[in-house]
């Protein structure tokens, strides 16, 4: 669940790093 | 139990010999072996001709440092194949031999005892490969000659006595070669009437052993046996052991396994990642004991941004020359340690990092223009024609209107990007298939390997769909020898040409990196694999698409036989599945140095009885 | 490590030498032990909490209802609150089979809501982690090339497809999005 729960709350960071790239 | 010395030096100079050429002819074949074969000098026309036009594209936009750096290493290579200690050794070493031999034919102790040896053959004057009748008729010639009975009579009493001793030779001799008891004896003691005296020595002068100069000897040999060699024992292991296969320090291999072991999927993989890990490797701090991580992260930065790096400090594009330079084999061994860990993202992104590294480009969509040179940054990023991404769609303009795409008012500059474009390869797929030598269709555990037929074009040329080249051109020939080894005629196709990258410190090959992983996964089913091999005839033929034109579905003026069709083989590292059914395998064919080169499909696997 | 008596957190004496495993596996134990103190019922079970559900299904049902009405940016933050709410109200010892049945269930929901409304990066990004789950049915497949030929990600999109197809060899919807990502990029190359 926690797990889970990280996996979740990483996609902010992601978006940021996604938008940067492209 | 007493040993004689060798006092009338008749031993030790053949011992010394023997020693000597124990070492010296293996090392002598080697170096021949090295300064002949391992050349690449053994290039064909074709692949010279192909280096000659990217060195000089090359050429022009390569900076006056990066040229001189070049100069420094790579030939440095050159040089010391012909100029190094190795040959120096093989030298002296025959030198000296020449020496002893001389020493020996001039000893006369020596030629004495070799009069003393009993040489049959000699002594009946005959061959060696005489037959018996040779040596029967030999003997009763000679016999008769020097009887003792035959002999003449006003002979002196000395030659008399010669003249006995050699009847009696010469008989011995004969007996040796023909009476099975005394043959006996002359193979095994070599003279005939048994086993001779026999003296042991040790094969030194008194002078070493006994006298003044013994203490050194015996220095000489505990340094040999106790220090010497031990030292180069343990050097050399400690460098067997800090390497890997790949090439890469065992050091930097163990951080990229902790990073990917570490790795999280919810982080995303960027160039600007791999090449901070990349900055942790051994190798750089080795050559630069004095900078960290974090230097040589932005040293690489630097490179990728063509950024000057003496305005931080003196010197410092030599060391980033030098870093840049290395990234070539820790990529490829990181690569590698990727392709373990099944990680298909991380192993495209290393490519990507591969690209931006040799080009100096920064990952970003528009890579593909900014890979070319004379191109005005600003202006092309806020020009006002729709967003042009890739050289195919920039060869759709007129050559004036590219001009003013790309920011380049000089018509000389102009031309030359435009030649660089048009040399940079793509590799379009015409054909793909799973091949099991020797069977029409794959079948449960059969052991298939990925064919695939290519078109390297250039980014002008107009599109050639798979329904153009005919069927012939892709077949592959069906006798027994190409069943033995259906990649050998892989590597009958020319290098891949030296590449156009005026940033990269050497002059380098590009190369294509074969990665295959499972649909159903999204894994990676196996290491990599580099095509090195593939002709670019194509690139330089005329096929402007903006001039030829459709006929219907056929192209105009086009001749299949013109063109060169390429063939990449992947070898698989499993056999086909033991069920029937269809598996579904992602390919991407991924150009080390050049944006835009690649190659992304899905090729299904038919699995049938 | 260095324990606290009063709530009962662990804590690295030196934080600065670790690296992130170690502080991730003292994070987890922290909040355990932060919803084990917290739990009034001595004999708990695995099951989800009552109270907790009921609210996340208010907010999600708010969220359909303001569907009905168009007004599609309000529900997507009802959607996406019911989903903080889950976050926030759901322990980490109730069953992980349920808690990741209700995430994907209101994910897709949202996802389709973003779809609409523009935010294909948003999209995108919870797709992925659709994925990262398991869940590799046809529509994420589906709504993900989608979101990639809205952000003129041509290639990208071909690749998604392509996994799509793979996994779902003959779904019409995916074969048309597919032909949809070739057209694109036969104009992409010129």
């Amino acid at each position: 669940n926690q797990a889970m729960t990280r996996r979740y709350d990483a996609i902010t960071k992601r978006k940021e790093v996604c938008i940067k790239e492209w | 139990l007493n040993y004689d010395y060798d006092e009338g030096s008749e031993t030790w100079p053949f011992f010394l010999l023997t020693v000597i050429l124990m070492g010296l002819i293996p090392l002598t074949i080697m170096q021949l072996y090295r300064l002949i074969f391992a050349n690449d000098s053994l290039e064909t026309k074709e692949e010279l001709q192909e280096d000659e036009l990217y060195a000089k594209l090359g050429k022009l936009d390569t900076k006056q440092e990066i040229l001189e750096f070049r100069m420094k290493y790579d030939n440095k290579n050159q040089i010391s194949k012909v100029f190094n200690w190795r040959n120096l050794i093989v030298i002296v070493g025959w030198a000296f031999v020449a020496l002893l031999v001389q020493r020996i034919s001039n000893n006369d102790a020596i030629k004495q005892a070799a009069v003393g040896i009993f040489d049959p053959y000699e002594l009946l004057g005959i061959s060696v490969s005489a037959s018996d009748r040779d040596i029967k008729s030999a003997y009763r010639k000679l016999s008769v000659k020097f009887h003792p009975d035959k002999l003449s009579k006003d002979l002196s009493q000395e030659e008399r006595t010669s003249m006995e001793e050699k009847y009696v030779q010469i008989t011995k001799a004969y007996e040796a070669l023909t009476d099975e008891v005394i043959k006996e004896n002359f193979l095994k003691y070599g003279h005939p009437d048994g086993p001779q005296s026999m003296s042991h020595g040790i094969a030194l002068p008194k002078f070493l052993v006994e006298g003044s100069a013994s203490p050194l000897l015996i220095l000489f040999y505990v340094a040999l046996l106790g220090i010497i060699l031990p030292y180069l024992v343990g050097k050399w292991w400690t460098k067997t052991q800090s390497y890997t296969k790949k090439g890469i320090h065992t050091k930097t291999a163990s951080y990229f396994v902790d990073r990917l072991v570490n790795y999280k999927p919810s982080e995303i993989v960027t160039v600007d990642l791999i090449i901070k890990w990349l900055s942790h490797a051994e190798e750089f701090k080795l050559f630069y004991p004095d900078l960290t991580p974090a230097d040589f992260e932005e040293l690489l930065h630097d490179h990728i941004n063509r950024i000057n790096s003496n305005e931080k400090g003196p010197n410092r594009n030599v060391v980033k020359f030098r870093i840049v330079a290395k990234c070539h084999s820790i990529l490829l061994g990181f690569l590698d340690i990727a392709a373990g860990f099944r990680n298909l993202d991380v192993a495209n992104y290393a490519l990507d990092t591969f690209k931006c590294i040799v080009q100096a480009v920064p990952n970003s969509p528009k890579a593909q223009i900014l890979q070319l040179p004379n191109v005005n940054k600003e202006q092309f990023e806020n020009g006002s024609v729709d967003d042009i991404y890739t050289l195919g769609k920039l060869f759709t303009f007129d050559d004036e209107k590219i001009g003013k795409i790309l920011g380049i008012k000089d018509k000389k500059q102009l031309d030359h990007t435009l030649s660089v474009a048009s040399n940079i390869p793509h590799i379009r797929l015409i054909k793909a298939d799973f091949v099991v030598p020797g069977e029409t269709q794959v079948t449960p555990l059969s052991t298939p390997h990925i064919s695939l037929k290519v078109l390297i074009r250039s980014a002008k040329h107009k599109i050639i769909q798979t329904e153009h080249i005919p069927e012939s051109m892709l077949a592959e020939s069906q006798d027994f020898e190409h069943m033995r080894d259906p990649f050998a005629m892989v590597n009958e196709q020319p290098l891949i040409p030296y590449s156009y990258a005026p940033f990269f410190p050497t002059m380098r090959r590009s190369a294509w990196c074969c990665l295959v992983s499972l649909q159903k996964d999204n894994k990676l089913i196996q290491t990599p694999v580099m095509v090195n091999r593939l002709s670019f005839q194509n690139l330089s033929k005329s096929f402007d698409k903006r001039q030829v034109k459709m006929i219907g579905k056929d192209i105009e003026g086009f001749k299949p036989e013109d063109w060169v069709i390429g063939t990449i083989k992947i070898p698989l590292g499993q056999p086909a599945p033991q069920q029937t059914g269809t598996v579904f395998f992602r390919v991407v064919v991924k150009s080390t140095d050049y944006f835009g080169s690649d190659l992304d499909f899905t090729m299904a696997m038919h699995v049938k009885e | 490590l260095s324990y606290n008596q009063n709530n009962k957190q662990i804590a690295l004496l030196d934080p600065e030498t670790e690296t992130e495993t170690p502080q991730t596996n003292i994070a987890q134990i922290n909040k355990l032990t932060a919803d084990l103190i917290a739990e009034s019922n001595p004999n708990f079970t695995p099951q989800p909490k009552e109270e907790a559900s009921k609210l996340i299904k208010n907010l999600f049902e708010t969220g359909l209802k303001q569907i009905k009405q168009n007004k599609l940016p309000d529900a997507l933050k009802s959607i996406t609150l019911a989903i903080q709410m889950a976050k926030r109200k759901r322990t980490s010892y109730e069953a992980f089979g349920i808690q990741l049945q209700e995430l994907q269930f209101m994910l897709r929901q949202k996802i389709d809501l973003q779809l609409l409304l523009g935010k294909f990066v948003d999209a995108l990004e919870d797709l992925e982690f659709l994925l990262g789950t398991g869940m590799a049915s046809n529509d994420v497949f589906i709504r993900k090339t989608d979101a990639l030929l809205k952000l003129k990600k041509f290639q990208l999109a071909k690749v998604a497809a392509e996994r799509g197809l793979s996994l779902h060899p003959n779904d019409t919807k995916l074969k048309a999005l597919m032909m949809e990502c070739n057209r694109n990029l036969v104009e992409f190359n010129g």
